[in-house]
This record gives structure tokens, sequence and C-alpha cells, in this order.
């Protein structure tokens, strides 16, 4: 059972120890204490590097002393020949003797007692990342304001994650900036754009200092842009390395930003913008686009407006223009629609009359009306052509769309009367 | 007719056959038939045929039936009380509008109404053809259509003309500018020829063209000189009744 305090003395104490013989001591304090040996006695057959006879002070595998000879106290106030302390609360104490001695020797008495360990200053280790707090067993590691404990007890952070931007403009900033930025902190700013806006990111070199990457070319604290299928970064250094223009190809972008204990500097800010998807310029057949520009991009609605003589069909309606919007996947509406030539349609019939079977009846084909000669004729001037025009119907030059008359010869017998002469 | 000849529908295509009144129209429009005021008093209703030489029940069956929309006689004829002692024949026109448009071919087609010019208006010893199923020298009767060329006649010759009893009739008849006199050379229209065309060859056409310049209207006595409706004067009255009969508003 580890104890607070306690005393080792060698064999046969106060009288000379015996030849031949080894025994070891485990020496065992409550956690979070370190182990005060000290001697009060030692007379231990004297010799080179104590290869005859010794006492042997081990802490973790590590040989703290090993003891031979006479030792007598250097103060007259302290009993005290000699005396290790170590931070750890185990110790193993061995003494062994070989087969002669030309003298008699005493051996050793030492006490032990269990005392603090200063677990802030005692290792070589820091064990907080900022303040460190002693306490007689332990200690705990605290923060300075606005930082937080991570769960390992020991490091600090700031709380700088969680801001989402969804402006179209804006400026990102690592924590403190240009102050020195938190260690041991991850922050991660989310840029959530709408469809059909890309996130290009702009920086300034000198806008950019991170601590660098060490000799294997890692970064130690790092600035990372990740997609949804993609990264770029991580980045670090005095400059930024990156290009200082990214676009992302998405319109969602996590910016992480990520640091570690040691080095913090300036840190970095920069700029991103939604640009628009552009939309394809195409080329309609048939067509004019309005507004006419060099480059379309998302949310642009352009007029597509049918040539003379042409028309879209939307189900079973014409019409001689559509809207048309560049869409957020970059890809337009109503894509599907296209200018045709205007149908007129199979030509109405007429009373006494007929019209000749078009070879087709679009725009600009020609069709004649005639009428059932010799008995009708055609009423108006302006002969019987009629041409399909732009909007749909059948035209004559004289009578527009009217259709034409057939009406009745007068007259004329078919055959004539001959009087016969009395 | 008198001194005429049998002839073909295809003759005077524009030839009518009123069948209730036994007598003649002409053809104008594909829904418009002229006759004499006489014809078609009293008959608000009469049943038509175009296209047919012959008048048998059974010929008429493959003719054109024409049935009448309404009948326009015209204002300025003066009804009598007893039609077969009527003297005054001022104004002798109608029109009959057509329920039905005539279906124009060899055997069916209009003749023209005369124009306004003054070459229209027919002078003595110009021809004209008149035709119709009415009295023969022969017979009171004929199924065959009949046609004959009379020469037109100044009006004091139908005026001088004897009738069948000349004491009776004297100075009963009244001849105005309306009407048309012509014949005189045997050939003449009769009883049953009323209503009929007199057709003169348009004189501004190279090719025979015919235009209604008289209707067959009546006569003191047949085979000598008729008196037919001076179509020319009545030009606005016609054109403005089938105007507005035409109308869809007007009924």
């Amino acid at each position: 059972e580890p104890t607070m305090y306690g005393k080792i003395v060698s064999p046969n104490y106060p009288q000379a120890y015996p030849n031949e013989i080894e025994k070891t001591w485990d020496i065992e304090v409550p956690e979070g204490f370190g182990v005060h040996l000290y001697f009060t006695h030692l007379d231990i057959e004297l010799s080179e590097d104590c290869a005859y006879d010794s006492v042997q002070i081990m802490s973790g595998g590590i040989e703290e002393g090993k003891l031979c000879g006479q030792r007598t106290s250097k103060s007259p106030q302290s009993p005290i020949v000699q005396e290790f302390k170590v931070p750890y609360n185990k110790l193993q104490v061995t003494f062994k003797s070989d087969f002669s001695n030309e003298e008699r020797f005493t051996g050793f008495a030492a006490y032990y007692t269990a005392v603090d360990v200063n677990e802030c200053t005692d290792f070589a280790d820091v064990p907080c990342s900022h303040f460190c707090n002693n306490f007689i067993g332990g200690y705990f590691c605290s923060c300075p304001p606005e930082y937080f404990l991570h769960d390992d007890m020991r490091n600090c952070g700031v709380n700088c994650s969680g801001d989402v931007f969804t402006a179209l403009f804006g400026v990102i900033a690592s924590p403190n900036y240009p102050n020195p930025y938190p260690e041991n902190s991850r922050c991660e700013y989310q840029i959530r754009l709408e469809e059909g806006f890309e996130v290009v990111v702009t920086m300034r070199r000198e806008d950019f200092d991170v601590e660098p990457a060490d000799s294997e070319g890692n970064c130690q604290d790092s600035l990372v842009f990740v997609t949804d299928n993609q990264q770029f970064g991580p980045y670090c250094g005095n400059e930024f390395p990156g290009p200082l223009t990214i676009e992302t190809k998405s319109n969602t972008l996590d910016v992480i930003f990520q640091t570690d204990l040691t080095e913090q500097r300036k840190g970095w800010k920069l700029r991103y913008h939604g640009d628009p998807i552009p939309c394809p310029k195409e080329i309609t057949a048939n067509s004019v686009w309005e507004p006419e520009k060099a480059k379309y991009v998302f949310k642009d609605v352009v007029k597509i407006t049918c040539l003379d003589g042409f028309e879209v069909l939307e189900g079973n309606v014409g019409s001689t223009f559509f809207y048309s919007t560049c869409q957020h996947n970059g890809k337009w509406s109503n894509s599907k629609l296209e200018c045709q030539p205007v149908d007129c349609g199979i030509p109405e019939p007429i009373q006494n009359g007929k019209v000749n079977d078009p070879e087709d009846t679009l725009f600009g084909s020609v069709i004649h009306y005639t009428c059932e000669e010799p008995y009708y004729y055609m009423e108006h001037e302006g002969g019987g052509e009629y041409r399909c025009s732009g909007n749909g119907s059948w035209v004559n030059d004289v009578l527009g769309t009217e259709l034409p008359k057939c009406a009745p010869v007068c007259g004329v017998p078919s055959e004539p009367f001959v009087g016969k002469q009395r | 007719i008198f001194g005429g000849q049998a002839a073909e529908i295809q003759n005077f295509p524009w030839q009518v056959f009123f069948q209730s009144s036994r007598a003649g129209g002409a053809l104008i429009d594909e829904r418009w038939v002229l006759t004499a005021a006489h014809v078609v008093e009293g008959t608000p209703d009469p049943t038509m045929y175009a296209g047919s030489r012959c008048i048998r029940a059974r010929c008429l069956e493959s003719a054109q039936r024409l049935t009448a929309h309404r009948v326009l006689i015209h204002p300025g004829w003066r009804p009598v009380d007893n039609p077969s002692a009527r003297r005054n024949f001022d104004n002798d026109i109608a029109l009959v509008q057509l329920k039905d448009a005539v279906k124009m071919g060899p055997t069916a087609s209009p003749i023209c109404l005369p124009g306004s010019a003054a070459e229209y208006g027919p002078t003595e010893g110009d021809l004209g053809l008149i035709s119709g199923w009415g009295r023969t020298e022969e017979k009171d009767i004929v199924v065959r259509l009949r046609g004959a060329k009379v020469p037109v006649a100044t009006l004091e010759k139908c005026t001088e003309a004897q009738g069948e009893d000349p004491r009776a009739e004297a100075g009963a008849y009244v001849l105005t500018d309306n009407m048309i006199c012509a014949g005189g050379e045997g050939a003449d229209s009769c009883q049953g020829d009323s209503g009929g065309a007199f057709a003169v060859q348009d004189p501004n056409e190279g090719s025979p063209k015919f235009y209604v310049a008289g209707l067959v209207s009546w006569g003191k006595k047949c085979g000598s000189y008729g008196v037919y409706t001076n179509v020319k004067n009545y030009l606005d009255w016609i054109r403005k009744t089938m105007r507005e009969a035409s109308d869809p508003g007007h009924d």
C-alpha cells in the first residue's frame, strides 16, 4: 500500500551488514506525490564506482544515484547525509554487498516522505497550454477569458466556428486578425450562397501570415478551403502560397483554419464574392436575342423573338417570342423551344372554287385559288394567289386574308340560241 | 312563245320556271330571281325550277328546285281587285330571294343586269331573245322550252297594236317609259312567258354576252307586239333591294 512516509535500513543495521546479500525496497507514495528520500546514516565499503558494495536508487528505470563509502552531515542542524527528490511516486532502493569485507561496515539508514509535486514546473513538458494551477497531489489547467479548455483538459482554444456567410460579398478573417490568432483552435466558417453562384475567393499575399510548414513540408497551422468535391490547400507561410483568386466551382465553401500550440502569427484575411454562373451564348436559328450580350449569367432573362415567318409552339399555342432564363445549373430554361416556320395550315375551301393542294403550308408557301370556270369567275382583282404570311395567315396582295369569292358568270349561254329565220 | 322554236336550256340558262303561276323568271344571281310583279302577286311562296328545258314532273326531278326566301314586289306596282282586268302594268317587276344558292353550270347561270350607261337602253331594231313555256300558235301549254328573237319597237307600235277586242280596250292600257315594246314580225311572247327575260346582247362585250333588258309583262294580243318591263329603269331599286336583303341584320 502506498504510504506517506517510511524508513528503510540495511540488513543488521546498526550492526555490520552481512556479506553477499542483495535486498530491494519498492517505495510507493500516493499518486500526485513525489518521493523525498534522505539518508541519515551511510557506512558502506568504498569502491570505485561502488562496484563492491552499494545502495542504488532507481526511479522509473533510471538510476537516480548509487552510494557507497561514509557520509557525514554537512550541516550541524541537519542529520541528512544524502538526499534524493524524485517527482514520481515510485522509487526502488537496492542494497548489495559482495563476498568479503576487510572492515566492519554498518550499512545505511534512510527515511522517505511523500512530497507534493509541482506538476506545473517540475517536469520538462509544459502540462497546460496557458495557465497551470498546482495543488497537493495534482494540478489543473485554465484558460484566458474567451478561451475554452479542450476536452484534453490541457489545451485552450477559442470558439471560432459556426459563422455562416450567405451574402454575395464578404470578408472573413482569422480570430484577432491582424493580432496573433489563438493556438490550438479549429475555426470552421461556412459560405453558403444561392445555387447559381460560384464562390470566388481572393487573397492578397500580404494579408496572410500563418506559421510556416515544418521541414517535411507539413503545415503547423493551416488554412484549407473545402467544397463538396475538391479541396484547396492547406496553405501556410509568411505569405499566401496559393493562387490569389480561387474559383471554387461551387456555391458552398467551408473555410477551415487550424492552429497548433506553438507560434501564433498575424493570421489571414480573405475576400469572397459570388460569381454568377454563366450560361452559354447559344445561336438559335431563326430568332433574335434581346438584350444582346457578350456573356450571359445566372438570372439573366432574354427575350427570344422569332424572325418574321417563324413562331414558337407551346402546346398548341403559337407565339412570336418566348423568354428564357439562365438557370443555376448554367443551362437556359425553355431550351427545348425553338422558332419554327409558321404553318398556315390547310387553306380554307371556297364556294364554287378550289385551291390547289400545296406542297407544304409553311411560311412562304404559295397556293392558288381558282373558280369553277366558265360558270364562275373570281370576283375580286388580285388573282387567286395567296402566300403563307408570318402571322400564320394565307394572304393575298389585294384581298389580304379575305378569301376570294367566285361569282357566277352572267349572260353567257353555254350554247347560243340560233333563231331560224322565217 | 309565238314565232319561235324549241330551245335548249343551255341557250337560256337563266330561265326559271315558276310552277305555281306557270310563268317565267330570270336568274340574275345565285340567290336572286327577277320576274314580273304580276307573276308573284298573291304568291308569297312560289316554287321554282332552274336548269331544265322540260317542265314535266319527271323532268323537274332532275332540275334544281328553288325555294323562295322572300318575294319583293316593286313598291310602284299597284294591286287591283281583278288581276285579269288589269290595264296598268307600270312597275311590273319583282325580285325573289332564294333560300339557297343556285349551283351554276351549263344549264343554270344568271343573266347580266344592264349597265347604267345609255347604250344599255335598247333602241328600235335591236334584237332581243325571249324564252318560255308559254302559249304558242298551236298550244296553250308547252312542256319544252321555246325561244325567239324579237326586235325592239317604238312604244307607239304597242300603243297602236290592236287587241282581241279593240273597242273594249281602246285607251284603257297604260304605257309608260318603264316599258319596252318589242315584236311585230310574228315573234312574240305570250301567256305563260311572263316574267321571262328579254335578253339583249351586251354592246360592250366582244364575245356574246346577254343582259336582261326587259321582262315579259303584257300584250294586247299574242303574235304582234309585246310589252316588256324596262329593267334599266329599275337598276337602283334592284341593287338596293338586293343589298338590303343580303344584309345579315335585315329580315
